[in-house]
């Protein structure tokens, strides 16, 4: 762990008075290496070592009886503070039905995650609806109305008609039937595919959703920062849904989206069943990137 | 090394930097750097374009392990047992390489041996009857074992060639869900042996992709893997990890998700779009 590595560093600096420039690095290089193997984005990792090393330097933690401590103590505070937020909830205001919009890479888990969110807010005592809008993928509308089915919720959607035309036939009979909410999932895409992003703007241009939530898998890499970048510059989005968490991956992907686009992620993905769905706990995902 | 002073301490960083932002990892990329310094000392290199050259063709070598093309049985049925974490391709790379041996002559079949999540039998129907080719399947929430058996003795009753299993995303992480692949492997081998078990891997996976193939190779042993979503902005470095360590040759690469979006995979190619 990277407690562990901080105090070999350490013990083989004891001795010093005062670390040298090349000695505090090597400190530093620990943080970065332990980062970088948990998936922060290289550039990321960088800024937020950099960040930690001036606090290290400045409060003299490297000089203290227990230098290792300290240092963890400032990394992970940094860290639970870069990736909390205050804007976790999702937005209900607005005119009903309230809107919610899921969109993300292919296969990261938009279409188990809506049907999650449903059951989630059904529990709270709303009345969702989910639209299956992605016309592309084989079984795509059967899958959403299987897990529909399973947790009582009615989907609307099929595959022969336009993305747009389903989301407003939906819309309308939400209002008709009582439902106050609708919970959209989309197709799978990749952010430099100009036809399918201009397909979800168009969307959020004319339904205004009132919480368009990226799914994003937490073993995704390096990439991270440029999808989160492009799907916020291209059609914006007001949080992220990190999902797999259930599995091993250190999930450093949270921190370099959250550093790069400011969003906050509003829930965690732990595993396939429909309850799987947690809110995101900052503190518990520090730990983990950390090892 | 001396060719290396000839390069700046920025030069090495720079090549260090795009490597890890391929996912290469911090590890492999600092062995591939080693390499390059110690063939560039070897040649006498001067020119950056040369080292240029130099790293693209170490990490080419580095993935060129093994055989490529799909390892088929001599004696009977060629069953590929296509395996992988939840979401990465498998059910669409199936219908790819379904499509693809096709075009090659061969017959095939495929078992639907996802049982368990939501419309993932009907997925692969719709593939099959786009592609051309019949589906085994039961009931979802039947024996995923038993679907695969059936397929093998259908294809054996009816002189089929080949038999591509499709199996539920898993994490290596789940002890039982492991255990059922195990068991999916073994009830098939009563009939056949198992020619390739190919590990579906998507390129926007970090460092994470190592410890699966680590998992699934030890858990069933894995004789390929195909690395999907190449068509994204992500390199799929870990492949170099993965290959460098487990010796597991990458066979395709999916670059799409339509039927012929499947290529062959080529090192010289990878490692050129790597450093782009
Ligand atoms: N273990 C685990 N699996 C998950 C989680 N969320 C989704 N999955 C699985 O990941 C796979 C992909 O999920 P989908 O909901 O189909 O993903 P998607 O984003 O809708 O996929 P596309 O529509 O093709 O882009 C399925 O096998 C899901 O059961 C999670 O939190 N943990
Ligand atoms: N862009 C792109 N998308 C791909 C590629 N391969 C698969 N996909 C997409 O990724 C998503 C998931 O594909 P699936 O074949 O359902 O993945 P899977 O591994 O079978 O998923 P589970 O069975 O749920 O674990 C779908 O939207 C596919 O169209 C690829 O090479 N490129
Ligand atoms: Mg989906
Ligand atoms: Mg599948």
């Amino acid at each position: 762990s990277l407690t562990d590595r901080l105090q070999d560093v350490f013990k083989r600096l004891r001795g010093h008075a005062k670390l040298s420039e090349k000695q505090v690095q090597e400190v530093m290089r620990e943080i970065r290496l332990a980062l970088l193997e948990a998936d922060v984005n290289f550039k990321v990792a960088k800024e937020f070592v950099s960040q930690v090393q001036e606090r290290a330097v400045g409060q003299e933690v490297l000089q203290s009886l227990t230098p290792a401590q300290q240092v963890i103590k400032i990394v992970n505070e940094e860290m639970v503070e870069l990736l909390g937020s205050k804007e976790n909830a999702v937005n209900f205001s607005g005119k009903l039905p309230v809107t919610i919009m899921l969109i993300g890479l292919q296969g990261s888990g938009k279409t188990t995650a809506a049907a999650k969110l449903a059951r989630h807010l059904k529990s709270k005592g709303r009345s969702p609806m989910l639209v299956a809008a992605d016309v592309y993928r084989p079984a795509a509308v059967e899958q959403l109305k299987v897990l529909g089915e399973k947790i009582g919720v009615e989907v609307t959607g099929s595959a022969n008609q336009k993305p747009l035309d389903i989301v407003e036939k939906a819309v309308k009979a939400a209002l008709k039937a009582g439902h106050d909410t609708v919970i959209i999932d989309t197709a799978g895409r990749l952010h430099i595919d100009s036809e399918m992003m201009q397909e979800i703007s168009q969307i959020k241009k004319r339904f205004k959703p009132q919480e368009i939530l990226l799914t994003v898998d937490a073993m995704t890499g390096q990439d991270a920062v440029n999808v989160a970048l492009a799907f916020k510059e291209q059609v914006d989005f007001d949080g992220i849904v990190l999902t797999k968490l259930d599995g091993d991956a250190r999930g450093g992907a949270a921190l370099s989206m959250r550093a790069v686009t400011g969003k906050p992620i509003k829930f965690a993905s732990v595993g396939e069943k429909l309850e799987d769905l947690e809110p995101f706990y900052p503190d518990r995902m520090a730990s983990r990137i950390l090892g | 090394a001396l060719a290396a002073r000839r390069f700046d301490e920025d030069f090495w960083e720079n090549a260090e930097e795009i490597l890890i932002s391929a996912d290469v990892g911090l590890p492999m990329s600092v062995e591939v750097v080693e390499a390059v310094k110690t063939r560039l000392t070897a040649l006498k290199v001067k020119e950056p374009e040369e080292a240029l050259q130099a790293f693209k063709d170490v990490v080419a070598e580095k993935l060129s392990v093994g055989e490529t093309g799909i390892k088929f049985n001599p004696d009977g049925v060629t069953v590929i047992l296509v395996v992988g974490v939840n979401g990465t391709g498998k059910t669409t790379t199936i219908a790819k390489l379904a499509n693809y041996m096709h075009e090659q002559g061969k017959t095939v079949i495929l078992a639907a041996a996802d049982t368990f999540r939501a419309a993932a039998i009907e997925q692969l129907e719709v593939w099959g009857e786009r592609v051309g080719v019949h589906t085994v399947k039961h009931r979802p929430g039947s024996d995923s074992a038993a679907v695969a058996y059936d397929a093998v003795e259908a294809a054996q009753a009816r002189g089929i060639d080949a038999v591509i299993v499709d199996t539920a995303g898993r994490l290596h992480t789940k002890v039982n869900l492991m255990e059922e692949l195990r068991k999916i492997k073994r009830i098939v081998e009563r009939k056949v042996p198992v020619t390739e078990v190919l590990l579906v891997l998507d390129a926007t996976t970090g460092q994470n992709g190592l410890i699966q193939a680590r998992q699934f190779k030890e858990t069933v042993g894995v004789t390929g893997i195909v690395l999907t979503k190449l068509d994204g902005t992500a390199k799929g470095g870990i492949v170099v990890a993965i290959e460098h360590e487990l010796g597991i040759p990458i066979k395709f690469i999916g670059v799409g998700e339509k039927m012929h979006d499947l290529l062959p995979f080529d090192p010289t190619g990878f490692a050129e779009a790597l450093f782009s």
